[in-house]
């Protein structure tokens, strides 16, 4: 039996107009498609090829680079209010091979297969001899500056016993002196005050804390600063910022988040 | 005597990859 005839393809340029916008069609359905870690944001568009749909449409078939953002993906803000993460700040990259179909001067993504990289330690120093590089997440320096950073914002937090979802970046300071750290935390429906056994405290569904912290290591013991900022409605008395901390987060910017 | 036309155009080369939106790594 004769193989189908390919259909007919056509080679756009990458600046095209549709092409653009199959390619933020991809980078909005990869955005909505994981849960964890941080929102990407489309950096360039590497190849695309056009196919004939039947019996109608057509499918892009694209390779686009993406850059990561400061925004974890569970933030409500919108992309475009997201900042880039930059070399100095150790960025990292997504790579995806995506097919778009377009119909009815519609975007539909058919299939999205992403790869994500940091850029490498040699090219951090190129920008930034002394800047803190990524570390692995499950590096104990980082579990234990986690574990106290969450200590401190519960202890400081007044209305609900927060527990740790994920540990989503971390960066070690040369010679270690110090970690920052960014996770993400659940409100409970335990009071921190009576938390005998964190075990029984329920998450409350979808409310999220995203954390910023700092632990430094100083002669005869470590300082520790967090900031959280709580999504969606949890009750939120604003506790004392600690000074000091790492970048914080900034204002509300969207409805439902308040720094804490 | 007949001068030749310039002959098929070149296929336009499509222009890829795109524009950089922010910075290579």
């Amino acid at each position: 039996a004769r193989s189908p005839l390919p259909s007919p393809v056509r080679d756009p340029n990458c600046d095209d107009p549709d092409v653009e916008q199959a390619a933020l069609a991809a980078v909005q359905y990869v955005n909505s498609n994981h849960r964890h870690g941080y929102k990407y944001t489309l950096n360039q568009i590497d190849k695309v090829r056009v196919y004939q749909r039947r019996p109608a449409g057509e499918v892009y078939s694209m390779e686009i680079d993406l850059l990561e953002t400061t925004c974890h993906v569970l933030d409500p803000t919108p992309l475009e209010n997201c900042t880039v993460r930059q070399l100095i700040e150790h960025a990292v990259e997504g790579d995806c091979d995506v097919s778009v179909l377009k119909l009815d001067n519609q975007f539909v993504v058919l299939n999205a297969k992403c790869e994500s990289s940091p850029d490498s330690a040699e090219d951090v120093r190129k920008v930034c001899l002394d800047c803190a590089l990524l570390a692995p997440l499950n590096d104990t320096k980082v579990l234990h500056a986690v574990d106290a950073a969450l200590a401190a914002f519960n202890a400081q937090n007044h209305t609900s016993y927060f527990k740790l979802l994920e540990i989503s970046r971390a960066q070690l300071a040369p010679l270690h002196s110090s970690v920052y750290v960014e996770f993400v935390v659940v409100p409970t429906d335990c009071s921190p005050k009576d938390v005998a056994d964190p075990a029984v405290c329920n998450l409350l569904a979808d409310q999220y804390g995203f954390c910023k912290a700092t632990l430094t290591e100083k002669v005869g013991g470590e300082d520790v600063a967090a900031s959280c900022t709580v999504f969606g409605t949890a009750p939120v008395v604003p506790g004392p910022q600690p000074d000091g901390v790492g970048p914080t987060v900034g204002p509300t910017v969207a409805a439902g988040r308040h720094p804490v | 005597p007949v001068i030749p036309g310039p002959g098929p155009a070149a296929p336009a080369i499509p222009l890829c990859p795109g524009r950089l939106r922010h910075f290579k790594i």
